[in-house]
C-alpha cells in the first residue's frame, strides 16, 4: 500500500541520514577548504604501499557507515547472515562510491578526504591514475543528476539490495526486498516529477560494477607488489570484503 | 571467515 511504500522510504532516508559521515550542509560550508601546495606534497612523497594503507583505512570507515545504513534497510536483517554478507561484499564499496559524490565539489574536481578537499593530484602516490580519474568522473555524473537527499537514500538502497550477486542462499527472498526498494525509489521520483532520472540511475549502476572491478584488479596489482602490506597493515575488514 | 562482517552485523543498532 501507499503507507506501506512511504515508511519504506522515510527508514531508508532516516538510515541514510543517520549514516552519513557529513552532513550536506557541512560540506557546503567547507567546500573551499583545499589542501594547499605543501599538503599535496605531503601525499605526494607518500610511498604507494603507505598511500594505499591511508586509503584503505579511510574506505574501511566509509564501509563501516554503510554496514549500519544497510541494517536498517527495512527487510535486510531478516535475510540470512550468509546473504547479508554477499550484499555487503559486492555492494558496499558501490555504496561508498554513490555517498562520495555527496563530497564532491564539481567547479573544481575536488572530493572531501581527510578534512579538506582534494583534486586527483593528492592520490598520485596510489599509482592507479585510470581508477582514480574514473572514480573522479562518476562523482561529477553522480552530481549532473543533481538528487535529492532522499533520492540518494533509496539509489543507495537499490544499489545494495540486489538480488544478482553472487553467493545468494535465498535469492527469492533477496528479490522480495530488492522489489520494495524499488517501488520506494520509484515512488519518490514520481512524486518529484522526476521519473526519468530512473533509467539514468540505472546507468550509473554499470559504472558501478565496471568501477569495482577496476578497484579489485588494481587490488592484486598492489598485493602481489606490496604482499606484506596487503597482509599484514591492511585492515581487517578491508581485507574481509576484497581479499 | 568473515569474523568482522559478521560482529559488525549482529552489533545492536547504533
Amino acid at each position: 500500500s501507499l503507507r506501506n511504500i512511504d515508511e519504506l522510504c522515510a527508514s531508508i532516508v532516516r538510515s541514510h541520514r543517520e549514516t552519513s559521515q557529513y552532513r550536506v550542509e557541512e560540506l557546503h560550508a567547507l567546500r573551499w577548504k583545499l589542501f594547499n601546495r605543501e599538503e599535496i606534497q605531503a601525499y605526494q612523497s607518500k610511498s604507494v604501499d603507505e598511500m594505499w594503507q591511508h586509503c584503505a583505512i579511510r574506505l574501511t570507515e566509509a564501509v563501516q557507515y554503510v554496514v549500519e545504513f544497510a541494517k536498517h534497510i527495512p527487510g535486510f536483517r531478516m535475510l540470512s547472515q550468509n546473504d547479508q554478507i554477499a550484499l555487503l561484499k559486492t555492494g558496499s564499496m558501490e555504496v561508498v562510491l554513490v555517498r562520495m559524490s555527496r563530497l564532491f565539489n564539481t567547479e573544481n574536481n575536488t572530493v572531501f578526504f581527510d578534512g579538506k578537499f582534494a583534486g586527483t593530484e593528492v592520490f598520485k602516490s596510489l599509482a592507479c591514475g585510470d581508477l582514480i580519474t574514473a572514480v573522479f568522473d562518476f562523482a561529477h555524473g553522480m552530481c549532473a543528476l543533481k538528487l535529492t537527499e532522499q533520492q540518494i537514500a533509496l539509489f543507495s538502497a537499490l544499489v545494495l539490495i540486489n538480488a544478482d550477486r553472487p553467493c545468494l542462499e535465498d535469492k527469492g527472498r533477496v528479490q522480495r526486498v530488492q522489489r520494495s526498494v524499488e517501488f520506494g525509489l520509484t515512488h519518490i521520483l514520481h512524486r518529484d516529477n522526476q521519473e526519468s532520472l530512473m533509467h539514468k540511475l540505472y546507468q550509473r549502476v554499470a559504472v558501478l560494477r565496471s568501477l569495482c572491478s577496476l578497484h579489485m584488479e588494481k587490488l592484486r596489482w598492489f598485493s602481489q607488489r606490496y604482499p606484506l602490506t596487503a597482509h599484514s597493515l591492511f585492515p581487517p575488514l578491508y581485507k574481509e570484503l576484497f581479499a | 571467515k568473515h569474523k568482522i562482517l559478521h560482529q559488525l552485523l549482529q552489533n545492536s543498532t547504533s
